[in-house]
């Protein structure tokens, strides 16, 4: 095969119970996030610039639990994580706790492509943005209602339970949204 | 979770994946997908990007699993796909992706589904997301 493209966008507790028009959305946005690929790697493209753009749609998409419609941390905040490595030549880069960077994949690139290191942190990820020049946001770019209100729920669980955190998503959110039941990330 | 994984036209094997975590996390916990050999690792046979519960991602150094199974085993894709999910990992834990140098194509979960797609050049194309 000249190219070869596969993408995720979560996996879980998946509820098959909802509207066909929500089912039909999922599928719409996974077509054109295929698609992006698709055109990419059929055009003599790079696997890296197909990677870093079917991802950058996904996190654009508040669908899925990165970029815009990721979860909310327990202070109420967003939390990013992201990695990008290159297996010919082992090349990496990661980026871990970043807050204000829109598409963190794109950023994880620049480490791999940029830096002598493989992962940045936090306040180091977000000082090494400031020097490669992605694009940033506010952390109000990565709020949803769905995903403020599933927050609610786990405070309120955690509240009433052992105090534990909890690696699973509460039992009642698995209705909240459609697919965002058990989506770990 | 999302995650993309490709190979080109000049055998570049690449995998990416982005998150926001889990719901309620707290002291700046880390998941697998910015662990590499965890929830993303390429090499030069395969690239794959895990998704799922983090912890029990990493503790199986998933990614490198399954790269390492087909090189050292040997195995198929195909092989190594299934001796991660359903030896090593326990039902309900993970989805994952994964392309070989050859371009065969890996999208599979022992959860009950997984939000997924597929393409490559010689027209076949899937998106899914239960069995």
């Amino acid at each position: 095969k000249e190219w070869a493209l596969a993408l995720h966008g979560g996996a879980g507790a998946i509820s098959e119970d909802r509207p066909d028009s929500v089912k039909q959305a999922y599928f719409d946005d996974l077509d054109e996030a295929l698609t992006i690929g698709e055109d990419i790697l059929a055009d003599g493209g790079s696997a890296e610039d197909a990677v870093e753009k079917v991802i950058n749609y996904l996190e654009d998409n508040p669908r899925f639990n990165a970029g815009k419609g990721a979860v909310f941390t327990h202070d109420g905040e967003h939390e990013l994580d992201a990695a990008f490595m290159v297996g010919n030549t082992r090349e990496a880069g990661t980026v871990t706790g970043v807050k204000t960077v829109k598409n963190p994949i794109t950023l994880a690139r620049k480490v791999m492509e940029t830096s002598e290191h493989v992962m940045f942190a936090t306040e180091g990820a977000e000082r090494y943005a400031d020097k490669v020049g992605v694009e940033r946001v506010d952390q109000e770019y990565f709020y949803t209602e769905s995903r403020y209100e599933a927050l609610q729920r786990a405070l309120d669980q955690e509240e009433e339970g052992d105090g534990k955190q909890s690696s699973l998503i509460p039992e009642e959110d698995k209705t909240a949204l459609y697919a965002d039941g058990e989506k770990y990330g | 979770t999302v995650g993309a994984v490709a190979v080109d036209k000049d055998g570049q094997i690449v995998a990416g994946t982005s998150t926001g975590g889990m719901t309620n996390k707290k002291f700046g916990r880390v998941g697998d997908v910015p662990i590499i050999g965890s929830g993303t690792y390429a090499s030069d046979v395969v690239a794959v990007s895990m998704t799922g519960w983090g912890e029990k991602i990493m503790r199986a150094v998933s990614g490198h699993t399954v790269s390492s199974y087909m090189k050292y085993k040997p195995a198929s894709l195909e092989e190594a796909g299934d001796y991660l999910l359903q030896e090593v990992l326990n039902p309900g834990e993970a989805g994952m992706i994964a392309v070989d140098k050859y371009g065969n194509i890996y999208t599979d979960m022992n959860t009950n589904g997984m939000f997924r797609g597929s393409s490559d050049s010689e027209g076949n194309r899937e998106v899914a997301i239960w069995d």
